[in-house]
């Protein structure tokens, strides 16, 4: 099982931070796409859980594992702060805990195991009756589902499994797709191989829900370029895949818009968008190509000019990362302005005018604001997407309706990231630890 | 609201300490499927 894993060496541990006073995390129900978010709701401050007992002798040859029961008293992502029953107001022995770890078990799991409940040795001999005690403060009380650990297993579960054949954006080019294999799958997160690549390429990281990978055929099919072995190429026009073959029902398909008449994306058109090689910058943007399936290639203008077209970048018309001219504006958000321009003279109106050129209609943007829960301050775990490998320490340091800003911490601003509050490249304090994959601490000068 | 506290159910749950067994009534989340 995935959760009896060894410990990752220098893992960094949010412990020390959990307790800070300000310290808040971004708790799970934020996150559609982490592990147990669906039942996130029924986890709450005052529940009662089993846990292991650490306050015993060291060695029992009855009880090897010795277990009692606790309070949870705080949550912050997956962890909480528990104390164990019958320390009352007595928060010396209080501890954080994972509660998907393999140690955390529901109120009656050690009776169904043979099992008896263990006091800690603080209090062993506080109470002569501690049935009477444990039935005083655990009837009516909630606890977690029997089944909560079958729920964080399957939660876990990816849909895709190594040796997959999918479409991934070239890392050393953007505008362009290439055929990678899955090789290695933590957390949802896929470590991808390149077919063709140089050996020293060690491939690419992003999560199963990711825009940043498509089936195979799909580049055929859109319209966008793509890098790949001539056979590749012909079994896809064919439609005769191979069964490692990753096929649409893998994806999470963009959700289709219904334009009003007579507005449609053309190229040419002006936009502002997240820079894809820079995370931390929005930019005005050209719209360089119409695909298929509500596909647009862009440009961002703030580069020198490439006649190949190798910094064209494929968003879908319905991303959260593409805005209507002014929204930088708007929302007073630097915006890089083409190449050549003045940030603090960049003005819309006078550049359109001067250069007789015309915006993405406010019409086509997808403008709807879920009901996220982010807010400014928030701690979390991210992706860093200029070395998706890397999982690091955050903050949510803005939020522009539906966009986050998330700072890695430690680090200048120039490293933040302009993300999406549905990215699937963010995660709740814990889910590191959850999964297996190396959290990188905040970093240190 | 209603739809959640449907979402808790009232179950017996077994306990055994060291002086015996006994059950208690708690709440957990429906979700027993």
């Amino acid at each position: 099982l995935k959760r009896n894993r060894a410990e990752i060496p220098n893992t960094y541990e949010w412990k020390n931070q959990l307790s800070e006073p300000g310290f808040i995390a971004a708790p799970v129900s934020c996150f559609k796409h982490a592990p147990i978010y669906e039942c996130w709701d029924n986890i709450t401050v005052g529940m009662k859980v089993e846990v292991e007992n650490t306050d015993c002798d060291n060695f029992s040859e009855s009880f090897p594992d010795s277990f009692w029961v606790a309070t949870v008293l705080k949550i912050a992502g997956y962890k909480a702060l528990l104390r164990y029953e019958g320390f009352g107001q007595n928060g010396s022995k209080d501890f954080w805990l994972n509660l998907c770890c393999n140690t955390v078990h529901p109120v009656g799991w050690c009776a169904t195991r043979g099992k008896p409940l263990i006091p800690p040795k603080t209090i062993q001999d506080k109470y002569k009756d501690w049935k009477e005690f444990l039935v005083k403060r655990l009837t009516g009380a909630r606890t977690l589902p029997s089944n909560f650990s079958t729920k964080i297993e399957d939660s876990l579960i990816s849909r895709f499994r190594c040796g997959m054949n999918l479409e991934v954006v070239d890392k050393n080019r953007i505008s362009r797709m290439k055929v990678a294999r899955i090789e290695k799958i933590v957390g949802k997160r896929l470590h991808v191989k390149y077919y063709q690549a140089e050996q020293d390429d060690n491939g690419f990281w992003c999560h199963e829900d990711s825009p940043l990978i498509h089936p195979c055929g799909w580049s055929e099919r859109v319209g966008h370029c793509i890098s790949a072995h001539r056979s590749y190429m012909e079994r896809c026009i064919s439609g005769n895949l191979h069964e490692d073959d990753a096929t649409e029902e893998y994806f999470i398909t963009p959700r289709t818009i219904h334009y009003p008449p007579d507005i449609e994306f053309r190229e040419g058109m002006k936009l502002e968008a997240v820079d894809p090689l820079n995370l931390s910058s929005i930019c005005v943007a050209t719209v360089m190509k119409v695909l298929k399936e509500g596909y647009i290639m862009i440009r961002i203008d703030s580069y020198d000019a490439d006649e190949s077209g190798a910094d064209w970048f494929c968003y879908h018309s319905s991303s959260p990362c593409i805005f209507p001219a002014g929204f930088c504006d708007t929302n007073s958000i630097p915006l890089t302005p083409p190449k050549g321009y003045d940030p603090s003279e960049f003005d819309w109106e006078t550049y359109l005018r001067e250069n007789n050129l015309e915006t993405v209609p406010l019409a086509l943007f997808n403008r709807e604001v879920p009901a996220h829960g982010f807010v400014v301050g928030m701690r979390l775990e991210a992706a860093d997407l200029m070395d998706p490998r890397l999982v690091c320490v955050g903050t949510v340091s803005r939020v522009v309706g539906r966009l986050l800003k998330v700072h890695f911490d430690g680090w200048e601003e120039e490293y933040d990231q302009w993300l999406d509050c549905e990215s699937p490249d963010v995660y709740p304090v814990g889910w590191c630890e959850l999964v297996g994959q190396k959290l990188e601490g905040p970093r240190v000068t | 609201s209603e739809t959640k506290s449907r979402k808790w159910e009232q179950k017996q749950v077994q306990i055994k300490t060291l002086e015996g067994e006994f059950s208690v009534t708690m709440w957990a989340s429906g979700t027993d499927d």
